[in-house]
């Protein structure tokens, strides 16, 4: 199993299409930086990216290099894989 | 394994194997109105099941309902178990869905990508595409929902195999895709398509993959409308709803698009709620309320295409 400990989904909002585009353009850099839970679609809605913990420093700097804010969705996604895990055990059991 | 899916804990996250005996369990308990059939093979050689709910006839109008076409979306497969045995269960009871039973024929596919629903549960939670693979292209998979042949290849869908959005070489290549077309074509009186989605508690119709309003876009509006305030009344979660290019964004080479082009002229896509927090991770405790108000939401499209029959 692959292990996400570290990893985090930051929620961003982006204010305009200026910054989703900014968004959309940490999709494409090597080795990937991001997974979009919610991809940049419009203003509206909000878009969601696990970060690997590797990367956390880079992307939030980069972030905040171009004024968009965001927020902690998932603080450490393996603590909640963990969870998810021993409540299917329990539930077999 | 469980021996009856009275004792199958409805409230927890489920294996392949897992499910596929519930499936077992479910059709040898209801064997009147509950059949299943196997439709093709995915690309590492599991079986791809549909449900199918009849209570006779020959060839009626039928409604599709799929659930975990990306892997990772568990809440999207927990509510087409619970939905399955909510309609065995209702059947004779809820005078909406008898009525429709009694017309109609539902399909139900749980486990539509479930080489990537294993690989979830033995390697990587995350994963959303299926596991196909091919001579000289370096990355894993295609994602299943950009495959299909309306606006193939288009805005919305990605070229690069790396991408969790790549369409694939062509459209239908993927073995999942294709055993859906043939049985949907096949069987030729589809009259609804439901496909079930997380997160984002959305309720869309086509296009995904042009701006262009649908001819019967505010037919579709009105309906899905309606569908979002039944879900709301349910657990008071709120769903935005509208044609997928004007209220998430361009994808191409979608289902609900070829589901619509090839006249299935209620074709929806739902996004399932996460609350805000959770993602792809809903906790297990959020299975059974996540159910019950898709529940209601689909039925009001039953409903809907029931009396309006074209």
């Amino acid at each position: 199993q692959m292990n996400f400990t570290g990893d985090q989904v930051l929620r961003v909002i982006a204010k305009d299409e200026k910054q989703l585009s900014l968004l959309r353009d940490l999709e494409g850099l090597k080795p990937q930086k991001v997974d979009f839970w919610r991809g940049p679609a419009r203003p509206s809605l909000p878009v969601d990216m696990r970060v690997p913990f590797s990367e956390l420093k880079d992307v939030k700097a980069y972030l905040a290099s171009h004024d968009i804010a965001c927020s902690v969705m998932i603080k450490d996604i393996q603590v909640l894989l963990d969870e998810e895990r021993e409540a299917m055990a329990k539930s077999r059991r | 394994l469980e021996r009856s899916t009275n004792s199958f804990s409805y409230s927890s996250y489920h294996t392949l194997e897992e499910i596929y005996s519930w499936i077992d369990n479910l059709v040898t308990e209801n064997s009147n109105t509950v059949s299943k059939i196997h439709i093709g093979s995915s690309f590492e050689n599991r079986s791809i099941i549909v449900l199918k709910f009849s209570t006779g006839g020959s060839n009626r109008s039928a409604i599709w309902i799929d659930t975990g076409i990306h892997s990772r979306e568990w809440i999207t497969h927990a509510t087409g178990i619970w939905l399955a045995k909510k309609i065995v269960s209702e059947y004779g009871k809820d005078h909406a869905l008898t009525k429709i039973l009694k017309a109609m024929d539902i399909f139900l596919e749980i486990v539509t990508n479930p080489d990537g629903f294993a690989f979830t549960h033995s390697m990587n939670r995350l994963w959303r595409k299926n596991k196909s693979s091919r001579p000289g292209i370096f990355c894993i998979g295609v994602d299943l929902n950009r495959n299909w042949k309306s606006g193939f290849g288009g805005n919305g869908s990605n070229k690069n195999p790396c991408s969790d959005t790549y369409q694939g070489p062509s459209p239908q290549s993927e073995p999942e895709v294709l055993a859906i077309v043939n049985f949907i074509s096949g069987h030729g009186n589809f009259k609804a398509l439901i496909s079930i989605h997380s997160y984002s508690q959305m309720i869309m119709f086509p296009y995904g993959y042009s701006l262009e309003p649908v001819p019967n876009h505010d037919e579709l509006y009105s309906l899905a409308k309606d569908a979002v305030n039944a879900l709301y009344k349910v657990h008071g979660i709120k769903y935005i709803f509208g044609s997928i290019s004007t209220t998430l964004y361009t994808a191409s080479g979608i289902m609900v698009d070829w589901a619509y082009d090839n006249g299935i002229k209620y074709a929806f896509s739902f996004e399932l709620r996460d609350t805000g927090h959770y993602g792809f991770l809903l906790p297990a405790a959020q299975i059974i309320p996540t159910a019950e108000e898709t529940w209601m939401a689909i039925q009001t499209i039953m409903k809907h295409a029931l009396n309006h029959p074209y």
